[in-house]
């Protein structure tokens, strides 16, 4: 219960806020400023704010990027409902379409550019039949002090029929 | 490794 305002955890049901933490900690303050324009949040907005509003923004059923968020909508599955192939008590998670499950694909290295940058293309595909779903351009930048990587950008181009 | 930090955040995103 008292977990509930700490942050730093899972604490909703989705479990995606520290997801969302993580993306904007790992950001640039370029891809920052992207982040909260998109969701009308002024920069100084605080994060937990931002957080919260993020959340529930691509957590949309009809926003295309809900598919980073997991499995968010009424159809959310407990973690041992995995297909064994029988399960018959409840039905096929994959009839909605704003539930994807996918997988992580990278189909070429990453382009090391000389000053601190790289690109790299990532593909989600669907878990199930390996469709193609989106295919990401994601520019990274290295941070001086530590040599982290951060986002600078993502291109997102959607291959799916709704979007 | 740029693959690794791209699919820790995606990971992270989608609650795994």
């Amino acid at each position: 219960d008292a977990d509930e305002k700490k942050g730093g955890r899972n604490n909703n049901e989705n479990g995606n806020d520290l997801g969302l933490r993580v993306l904007l900690r790992a950001s640039t303050p370029e891809w920052r400023n992207v982040m909260h324009r998109s969701v009308g949040a002024p920069l100084d907005t605080d994060e937990d704010s931002v957080i919260a509003v993020l959340r529930s923004s691509l957590g949309r059923s009809n926003n295309q990027f809900n598919i980073l968020l997991g499995k968010t909508t009424k159809d959310v599955l407990k973690d041992g409902d995995v297909n064994d192939g029988e399960s018959s008590s409840s039905s096929s998670s994959s009839s909605s379409p704003d539930v994807f499950e996918y997988t992580i694909s990278f189909p070429n290295d990453a382009v090391d550019y000389d000053d601190g940058m790289c690109w790299i293309e990532c593909r989600l595909r669907c878990a199930t039949n390996d469709d193609l779903l989106v295919a990401m351009g994601w520019t990274l930048q290295k941070r001086k002090e530590d040599g982290a990587w951060l986002i600078h950008s993502i291109d997102w181009q959607d291959f799916r029929d709704q979007f | 490794d740029p693959c690794e930090f791209v699919t820790a955040i995606l990971n992270e995103l989608r609650g795994q």
